[in-house]
């Protein structure tokens, strides 16, 4: 699970 | 993107051209903290280090630009604008920012998901964004006469992290595939909650059609 929700965010 | 999460970013911003509009048109920085504006400028430094590297959208690649630009020429404003940088309440702002900074990064280098560069200085700007509002409030304490931009500066920057709270709410309950850290979360939390004393404020006063004063 590399593609963590919190990074698409500011 | 979701509703919450759209609505946080644009409180974000609006908190953002509050500020300027303020230091701008009034050509003063009265009642704002410093060392606050030091601290969401290294937030955003840490935060956005991918700026380049890793690409989501292009919204979220203009919003990083924006914000960088708009720490970046408060501080400016603040530090070197020859009016402006008169109007700074240097007396008032005593709140030792460094110890917030040393403790978020020692925090940082414990408590973390991943042990890399950029995954480190991601988790110390999120613990550092929690807490950096601490010497505004603590200056906002100490101003008698608090004016309706800077209150309403603070007011849209703690709404801001309130909604994207909703938005995690939002994305955990529609998501399949939702990754998201508790450790967002609980500093998310923290950083919503250190607003209350002032909402509880800010809310009292705008009813009751008084000036905003917290009490020391």
């Amino acid at each position: 699970s590399h593609d963590h929700a919190d990074k698409d965010e500011l | 993107m979701n509703i919450f999460r759209f609505a946080g970013d644009m409180m974000h911003l609006l908190s953002v051209v509050v500020l300027l509009l303020k230091i701008h048109k009034m050509k003063s920085c009265a009642g704002i903290s410093l060392k606050t504006q030091e601290l969401y400028a290294l937030v955003f430094i840490c935060r956005y280090l991918d700026i380049f590297t890793g690409f989501i959208s292009l919204y979220n690649t203009i919003m990083k630009i924006v914000f960088l630009a708009s720490a970046f020429s408060i501080l400016w404003y603040m530090r070197s604008h020859k009016v402006v940088r008169q109007t700074y309440d240097k007396d008032q702002d005593t709140f030792r920012h460094y110890f917030l900074i040393l403790a978020c990064m020692v925090l940082a280098l414990l408590v973390h998901h991943k042990f890399t560069f950029r995954e480190v200085m991601w988790t110390f700007s999120i613990y550092l964004e929690a807490v950096a509002i601490l010497p505004q409030l603590v200056m906002l304490q100490r101003t008698r006469n608090i004016d309706n931009l800077t209150g309403n500066y603070v007011f849209f920057l703690g709404t801001y992290r309130g909604l994207y709270m909703l938005n995690w709410v939002y994305r955990y309950l529609t998501e399949v595939h939702y990754h998201h850290r508790w450790l967002t979360w609980i500093s998310g939390f923290i950083q919503t909650a250190l607003y209350a004393d002032f909402f509880y404020y800010y809310v009292k006063s705008w009813r009751n059609n008084e000036k905003l004063q917290l009490p020391a």
